[in-house]
């Protein structure tokens, strides 16, 4: 592994967005997967379609809630085509799912993979440097607070409540930490960022991660 | 080190931002020794209970995901 990691170095990761009062956090960490899928892919970086996604993936319930799982799985199997977040922006609210023509510009993806990286942190973050960066669902009751810093304490896994994205691994100091983006604007942490201890499974980070195909 | 949020219009919610003080002054006084370790204090969320909070933005339902199978390493039998 290398000491420090982080796509966004690589450009293929967009700016950090905000929900606002909307519970979208699994539509956002699913939608900027497939930003970075996409632009690994050799396309342009663009912001797709959150509200695409909160409005159509019919297993979820939109701002009320909903799993990372099951959006990856309605993507996958559908063959949905995400369009770009200028052509369906967002509203912070739940709207009738708007269909567009078959003949329509779109990006869909190839496929996930879903698993389970408790005590297996280190071949987590092998996953993030050939995958791409990861979904994460996290306890992130006292995120409510944070400013900056590396989290180490005051959550625990076992109550994942809130979808991410890491984006990378910094394991240049002590403690060493995961890299990852949050979907409360740029204004929240460090630019929209947490940085959360590796190893421990701090927070729930590694146990439900997932990972886009493209 | 941020400037303190104005709380929502039409919504003053005193009581939350106390209890959100006191919480900030718990995390902080627990391991203040640790390396690096994280800050917390006042950002956009100081007005809201921690049940709104929840309520709000704590809307991902988690699902159980399988163990991931890294390939497991054998020891290599003594060879010439």
């Amino acid at each position: 592994l290398p000491l420090r990691f982080d796509w966004r170095d690589k450009h293929v990761v967009t700016q950090v967005r905000n929900q606002q009062a909307c519970g979208g956090c699994w539509a956002f960490s699913v939608v900027a997967a497939a930003e970075s899928a996409r632009a690994r892919a050799g396309q342009p970086l663009e912001a797709l379609s959150v509200q695409q996604v909160i409005d159509c993936s019919y297993d979820n319930y939109g701002c009320s809630g909903g799993s990372t799982l099951s959006a990856l799985n309605w993507l996958s199997k559908m063959q949905v085509k995400l369009v770009s977040d200028l052509e369906y922006p967002f509203t912070a609210q739940n709207g009738l799912c708007r269909y567009f023509p078959a003949s329509h510009s779109g990006f869909s993806i190839k496929g996930y993979s879903a698993y389970n990286f408790s005590d297996q942190e280190d071949e987590m973050a092998k996953v993030l440097l050939t995958s791409g960066p990861l979904i994460v669902i996290v306890d992130a009751v006292s995120w409510q607070d944070y400013l900056g810093g590396i989290i180490q304490h005051h959550c625990s896994s076992g109550e994942a409540n809130h979808a991410v994205l890491v984006t990378g691994f910094d394991r240049t100091g002590s403690p060493p930490y995961w890299i990852v983006r949050n979907s409360w604007g740029s204004s929240w942490g460090v630019d929209g960022y947490a940085h959360v201890k590796m190893g421990g499974n701090v927070c729930g980070i590694a146990d439900s991660v997932s990972a886009v195909f493209v | 080190q941020t400037a303190t949020p104005t709380p929502p219009r039409g919504r003053h919610p005193p009581a939350a931002f106390r209890e959100s003080l006191n919480r900030h002054r718990y995390l902080n006084s627990l391991f203040p020794r640790e390396n690096s370790t994280a800050v917390y204090g006042i950002n956009q969320f100081s007005y809201l209970f921690p049940e709104e909070f929840k309520a709000i933005y704590l809307r991902s339902r988690a699902s159980r995901f399988p163990r991931y199978p890294a390939d497991v390493q054998k020891a290599i039998p003594n060879v010439s």
